[in-house]
């Protein structure tokens, strides 16, 4: 199996990494790099911006930081 | 990249703070 695809990008993956903990948008970026998902740079930006609009998680300031977590 | 990767956080932040 390529291993180009081995991670997808879908809201059910983005919810379960929020339900989990806390994430920053690098985080969640980093979950779902490129070369495992074998998206491109923009569509992995564009994806994930409507997924979180979708989930519309609760949000909090940890060092500084803005991170989005959802509770189940 | 870090780089790249910081490109990508700010693009995505830009996105979602039209929203949020």
């Amino acid at each position: 199996t390529p291993s180009s695809s081995d991670v997808q990008l879908t809201e059910e993956a983005v919810r379960r990494y929020l339900i989990r903990k806390p994430m920053t948008t690098k985080d969640l970026l980093k979950k779902f790099q490129t070369k495992r998902t074998g998206l491109s740079s923009e569509q992995t930006v564009n994806v994930l911006a409507q997924i979180l609009k979708r989930l519309n998680p609760e949000r909090k300031m940890v060092n500084d930081k803005m991170h989005f977590y959802l509770t189940e | 990249s870090s780089s790249e990767a910081d490109e990508m956080a700010a693009a995505l932040e830009a996105e979602l703070n039209d929203f949020m």
